[in-house]
């Protein structure tokens, strides 16, 4: 940890990593350093975030502490823990933590393979959700730069988002299951598509 | 030849043959509309007078060229419980989704810039654009480094005589968080979740620069154009950037706590952690 904020600082302190004022191998560079930390950073959350879902359950069943992945390739759509095919009785369970110090209701949006799976709440109460089609465009930024960066074409591939409204309170953080109903419940949200020099 | 409404709350958005126009009712005779556009400015090349070029450090345009959709553009519109958003590919480089929240007063426009052609040997910066019709007289505000809001005039300094060589970067300021802009009726803000350049070069307009992709090193010391990449196996292409940016159309003053509480939600998103669980086995 002591590391993780001293390399932190250091890589803040030149505009150079941010800015385009750097050559691409310095900038490659930076992108390799970012990335480290942020793997590090990973670590000390999820092992957080494990010790606490272990403490919330610990007047029930005992929780031999749960590891917890993140996904940093969100941003294009990439998450190889939500998109996996859900094994047989198995549900996806997402933790969304709020690091403010107020509530918060916001949309998340995961990528998923199945478009048959419905979010309830930890009450286990069904929240509603939206599915959506992921665009063409996104789907090639997707797997170019998944093959680009991580030198493999995406295992599963995610043909929707699922988006759900995440209640938080401060400084907090919700939990919620996704699962595959493995019926056909509904179809992605209506949609249609129109054509035009628009 | 379709037009096209999308929100179910205050604020709309608006498709027509001439683009995307947002549009909120501030009261029932007071409607404010934006109209959104892409452009990009040409990066000077320097000249034998003038030798400075357009670069990393150094922004200095010489002309500017609108981006319209080339041939049938694609419009996908979602609808659904949540929310409505709106899938447009402007063309082979330039794509976005527009999202109107249920119960949220603002739009958060997610774009998708790249690889900037360049075959053409120009450099370009690219732009995007929200143009209204209100008086703001020249002037806006920008946030500084995330704090304060600070008013800028255009072509002008409060602590000196401003010689304008440069009438478009010269009234460029950097955007940590947003700015904004606002008439005796109306006020407009955008936010962004990256640090961006922007300004407002006319009344009533504000304008982003999203991406760049240089042909030319401006000389300042890097030694190496601006003009960044990702390597395939199949060869190198310039670099695609996505980012998203928010707008929100109040009354005057109003704009304020939005500008704070979401610019703050911005920076600090939700962490989403995963893991599995057997059946419900609830831990």
């Amino acid at each position: 940890t002591t590391d993780l904020l001293a390399d932190a600082l250091a890589i803040a302190q030149h505009h150079d990593a941010v800015s385009g004022t750097q050559r691409q191998h310095v900038a490659a560079d930076y992108a390799l350093r970012l990335s480290i930390g942020y793997l590090q950073a990973e670590k000390v959350v999820a092992s957080s975030l494990s010790f606490l879902s272990a403490a919330k359950s610990s007047t029930e069943k005992k929780n031999p502490g749960t590891k917890f992945q993140q996904c940093p390739l969100l941003n294009i759509s990439y998450c190889p823990a939500s998109e996996a095919r859900l094994s047989s009785g198995k549900s996806l369970v997402v933790v969304v933590y709020n690091s403010i110090g107020w509530k918060r209701e916001e949309v998340v949006r995961v990528p998923v393979s199945s478009e048959n799976v419905i979010v309830k709440d930890s009450s286990g109460k069904e929240v509603v959700s939206q599915l959506l089609p992921l665009s063409d465009i996104t789907l090639r930024i997707r797997n170019e730069y998944v093959k680009a960066y991580l030198g493999k074409s995406p295992r599963d591939t995610a043909k929707h988002v699922l988006a759900f409204t995440a209640s938080v309170p401060p400084l907090g953080f919700t939990t919620y299951v996704i699962s595959d109903t493995g019926r056909t419940a509904r179809g992605p949200s209506s949609s249609y598509v129109t054509s035009g020099s628009t | 030849n379709q037009n096209v409404e999308v929100g179910q709350g205050n604020l709309k958005l608006l498709y027509s043959e001439e683009g995307m126009k947002m549009s909120r009712f501030l009261s029932t005779s007071n409607e404010v509309t934006a109209e959104q556009s892409y452009a990009y400015y040409i990066g000077s090349n320097g000249t034998d007078k003038d030798p400075q070029a357009s670069g990393a450090y150094v922004f200095r345009p010489d002309g500017e060229r609108p981006i319209k959709s080339e041939g049938e553009a694609q419009l996908t519109i979602v609808r659904g419980p949540l929310f409505d958003e709106v899938h447009q590919e402007l063309n082979s480089w330039i794509s976005q989704i527009t999202r109107v929240y249920k119960g949220k007063d603002h739009a958060e426009i997610e774009f998708t810039v790249g690889p900037i052609p360049v075959d053409d040997d120009i450099s370009k910066e690219v732009i995007t654009k929200l143009t209204t019709t209100m008086k703001t007289n020249g002037t806006f505000y920008t946030d500084s480094n995330g704090r304060d809001f600070i008013k800028r005039v255009r072509d002008f300094r409060t602590d000196w005589d401003l010689q304008v060589y440069q009438p478009v970067a010269g009234n460029y300021y950097p955007i940590n968080l947003g700015i904004y802009m606002q008439d005796k009726t109306s006020e407009l803000s955008v936010l962004v979740d990256r640090a961006v350049g922007g300004s407002s070069l006319e009344n009533g307009q504000i304008e982003l620069m999203l991406h760049r992709r240089m042909r030319h090193d401006d000389i300042r010391g890097v030694g190496e154009v601006l003009n960044e990449t990702v390597c395939l196996p199949d060869g190198c292409k310039g670099l695609t950037i996505k980012g998203k940016f928010y707008v929100q159309i109040d009354k005057p003053g109003e704009g304020a706590k939005w500008r704070r509480t979401f610019g703050q939600q911005i920076y600090s998103p939700l962490l989403l952690a995963f893991t599995e669980q057997e059946g419900d086995n609830w831990i």
